[in-house]
C-alpha cells in the first residue's frame, strides 16, 4: 500500500496582496477536498477531479468561475486530466458554457476515443453528455472584469 | 490556472489542469493546459505533473513530459522541477511553476514567477504557501 499524497496549485503569477488571503484559503479547501477522497479510499483520478472542481468553483482562481476574459470579452476555458494507470487522457479547449471543464475533460477521456475536443465541438459534446449549460456571465468574477477593462495581459 | 496531482493508496497516479487562459488573449488561442505533456502528465511508473505559467513557453519545451523524463533519469521530483523550469527560462525566456509527485510519493514544487499558490497533503499534514519563502 502506498501513502496517499496530493499536491495542488492555483497559478504562478504576481498575485496581488489583496488576493493572497483568499487564495490561501482556496488552496486549503482544494487540498482538503482531494485528500479526503484519498483518505476514504478513492482513486487518484477522483482526488484530482475533486480538488480542481473546488478551485474551478472559487472565483479567486483563473479557471471555471473566475476565468479571465478574452480580448472580445468572452470566456474560453481549457482543461485536461490524465490517468497514469492507463495513460488515458482527456482534454477540452475554448469551452464557454459549463461550470467545470475538468468534468468535461474526464468525459472526453472516458466516453470517446479522442484526447482533445475544442470550441463548438466541445460545447456540443457537453450537451450530448448532459452537462448542464450555465450562463457565461455566471463564470465572470468582478476581478476578471476589472482586469479585462484595464486590458492587463497576464499568462495562464 | 489551477492544477492537481495525486497518488492513491494503490499507487495510481493522476494529474489535472484547468484554466481560463490569459486576460485579453486573442480569441481561439489555446495554451499548454489541454496539451498532454505540456500542461500535465501522469505515468504510474514515474509520477505526475501539473504546470502553470507562460503557456507558449511551456508548449515549446513540453514542460510536464520533460520533468517526468528527468525523473526517469534518476532526479527527484524537486530536482526535476527546478532543472526543467530553469531550462525553460534559459531556452525560451518563459516563466512558470509546477507541482510534481513521484510514484513513491515524493513532492516537488518550484516556480520562476513572483509567486505561486500551491500546497500538498501527506501523512495527515497539509502544507501551503504563496510567496517564495512560505
Amino acid at each position: 500500500m502506498n501513502t496517499p499524497v496530493i499536491a495542488v496549485h492555483g497559478g504562478a503569477w504576481a498575485i496581488p496582496e489583496n488576493m493572497i488571503a483568499d487564495t490561501k484559503l482556496g488552496i486549503q479547501d482544494a487540498l482538503r477536498a482531494g485528500y479526503q477522497v484519498l483518505q476514504s479510499g478513492g482513486t487518484a483520478l477522483e482526488a484530482v477531479q475533486a480538488a480542481i472542481i473546488k478551485m474551478e468553483d472559487d472565483p479567486n482562481f483563473d479557471a471555471g468561475n473566475g476565468s479571465v476574459l478574452t480580448y472580445d470579452g468572452d470566456v474560453e476555458m481549457d482543461s485536461m486530466i490524465m490517468d497514469g494507470s492507463t495513460m488515458k487522457a482527456g482534454s477540452v479547449g475554448c469551452v464557454n458554457s459549463i461550470a467545470n471543464p475538468i468534468k468535461l475533460a474526464t468525459l472526453v477521456m472516458e466516453k470517446t476515443d479522442h484526447v482533445l475536443l475544442v470550441g463548438e465541438g466541445a460545447n456540443k459534446f457537453a450537451k450530448e453528455m448532459g452537462v448542464p449549460r450555465v450562463e457565461i456571465e455566471s463564470l465572470v468574477s468582478p476581478h476578471a472584469k476589472e482586469e479585462w477593462e484595464r486590458k492587463t495581459v497576464g499568462h495562464d | 490556472t489551477v492544477g492537481a496531482v495525486a497518488v492513491d493508496s494503490m499507487g495510481n497516479v493522476a494529474s489535472g489542469t484547468s484554466t481560463g487562459g490569459i486576460t485579453a488573449k486573442r480569441p481561439g488561442r489555446v495554451g499548454d493546459t489541454p496539451l498532454v505533456g505540456c500542461g500535465g502528465y501522469a505515468d504510474n511508473e514515474v509520477g505526475g505533473v501539473s504546470t502553470t505559467g507562460h503557456g507558449e513557453g511551456i508548449i515549446k519545451v513540453c514542460l510536464a513530459r520533460h520533468i517526468t523524463f528527468l525523473m526517469e533519469q534518476g532526479l527527484s521530483a524537486q530536482e526535476a522541477s527546478e532543472k526543467a523550469l530553469e531550462n525553460m527560462y534559459n531556452k525560451v525566456g518563459s516563466s512558470g511553476g509546477v507541482i510534481v509527485i513521484s510514484k513513491d510519493g515524493g513532492v516537488g514544487q518550484y516556480f520562476t514567477t513572483d509567486k505561486m499558490a500551491r500546497g500538498w497533503a501527506k501523512d495527515g499534514q497539509i502544507y501551503w504557501g504563496v510567496a517564495m519563502d512560505d
